[in-house]
């Protein structure tokens, strides 16, 4: 049975990269397919070695995209697509997600050999477009990622409450460190509170900026490294993992009580 | 004539501070109008001394919503409003903003005797609500928040394509310092590169973690300290800057290519 991951996060937190690095993981196993769905459109940069063309600016100027002009292979022959979102102030961020994932279904990209999908998803905002995987049809388990950092929380969060809304399920939250005293424990107790738990700590390493200048994931190009083998740890506990809740948000003012105490 | 400013940035960036403390700063000599436009509605807690109730939120249990129950009176009389958002996954999060923006017109809360109106509007994405404020009707100068870290100017690149879309003006770029080497530099150059300018360098000082603490600004709890007087100064040089411009924003490979530079 295909496993289908959504990746949710405050912007900037740490997405992209957990992502492609979990697929390289994945590659060695199993057909992956990541579907970026930030407008960013960077989430497959580092496994196909640069940037491909988006969904969305794909069937802008052609009504019937075929499969190559979408999908692109990357490391490991993982399968890659990116969204693409339209030019700020032009309608709605997430509308590139919900014109992909109808061309995605329409060509059959979501094929019987799939054995892993992972989405990669902006989470400032749960709405339009960017709510459209916690849909039971496209991922079946929703996995954030945060630092102890506030604002990473707040959004957390908030993603909590579209998952709540949604009716999905949470299965855990990955903590991308980014050097906050008590970082674990943070969010570990939040973890503990939405009623989850964590799944992962990744250590803020330069290995991912050396890899990401080359275009290039760290389990491609330090495959050796702690942190490589971290991201293949972490790769292994989600496909694992089957302790899934809906998840249960904080309110506003329990939120703020809970920061005040760290 | 009324000076009506919108200040965007990347969520967490520092807005909510930088508006408050402008804001206590203008209300020395000028009748201010604060409104929040960020769902997270904590703009006004440190004008206010506590979190008010939302404009979705009050109109969501009662229709006719009256002025004293959507504005309240902060430290020197600043009038303040929060926009609100709907919860996470329940339709457009800057549904809020719309909301609001109605309400507001509806019962004359823009009156002739307001000497300046700011705006705090989330510029993760710049669409639906978001992009509302950057109508004329609104504000007639935008100034965006950033620091020197890749994320905020990435976002602060998206809010300048949303700000050229809308025909709206770009009054300068406000650098709330986190601490990236060079980073007075990189900001400097963005601004130029965009064709605007930096018209304030906020440092990182704990007298903001301080006085948050207290739901209190900087300028009201600390007004000796030099922090204080940098945000007045910045106030200042906003109420007397009369250049603009229509931001020309970099495109994606641009981007990547000034990043690479530092
Ligand atoms: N564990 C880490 N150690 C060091 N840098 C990291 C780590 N994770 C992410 N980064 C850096 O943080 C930035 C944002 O990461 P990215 O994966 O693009 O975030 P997102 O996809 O959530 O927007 C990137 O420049 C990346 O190099
Ligand atoms: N100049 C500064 N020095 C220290 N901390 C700051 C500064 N500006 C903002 N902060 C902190 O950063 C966090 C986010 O700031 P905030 O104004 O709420 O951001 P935004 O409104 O953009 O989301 C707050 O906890 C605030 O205390
Ligand atoms: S639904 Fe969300 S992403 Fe779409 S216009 Fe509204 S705020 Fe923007
Ligand atoms: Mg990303
Ligand atoms: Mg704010």
């Amino acid at each position: 049975k295909t496993k289908k991951i959504a990746i949710y996060g405050k912007g900037g937190i740490g997405k992209s990269t957990i992502v492609a690095n979990m697929a390289a993981a994945y590659s060695q196993k199993y057909n992956v397919l990541v579907i970026g769905c930030d407008p960013k459109a960077d989430t497959t940069r580092t496994l196909v070695g640069r940037r491909i063309p988006t969904i969305l600016e794909t069937v802008k100027r052609k009504k019937d995209a075929s499969n190559d002009e979408i999908l692109f292979e990357g490391y490991g022959d993982v399968r890659c697509v990116e969204s693409g979102g339209p030019e700020p102030g032009v309608g709605c961020a997430g509308r590139g997600v919900i014109v992909a994932m109808n061309l995605l279904e329409k060509l059959g990209i979501f094929s019987e050999d799939l054995e892993v999908v992972i989405y990669d998803v902006l989470g400032d905002v749960v709405c339009g477009g960017f709510s459209v995987p916690l849909r039971k049809e496209f991922a079946d388990e929703v996995y954030i990622v945060t630092s102890g950092e506030y604002m990473s929380l707040y959004a957390a969060n908030n993603i909590c409450k579209g998952i709540k809304k949604l009716k999905s399920n949470l299965g855990g939250i990955i903590c991308n460190c980014r050097g906050i005293k008590n970082e674990v424990e943070i969010v570990g107790r939040f973890a503990e509170r939405v009623g989850s738990k964590i799944v992962g700590v990744i250590p803020r390493s330069e290995l991912v900026q050396k890899s990401e200048y080359d275009a290039k994931t760290v389990v491609e190009m330090f495959p050796e490294s702690k942190q490589a083998e971290i991201y293949r740890k972490l790769a292994e506990s989600i496909h694992e993992n089957r302790e899934f809740a809906v998840p249960e948000p904080f309110g506003a003012d329990e939120f703020e009580e809970f920061f005040r105490k760290f």
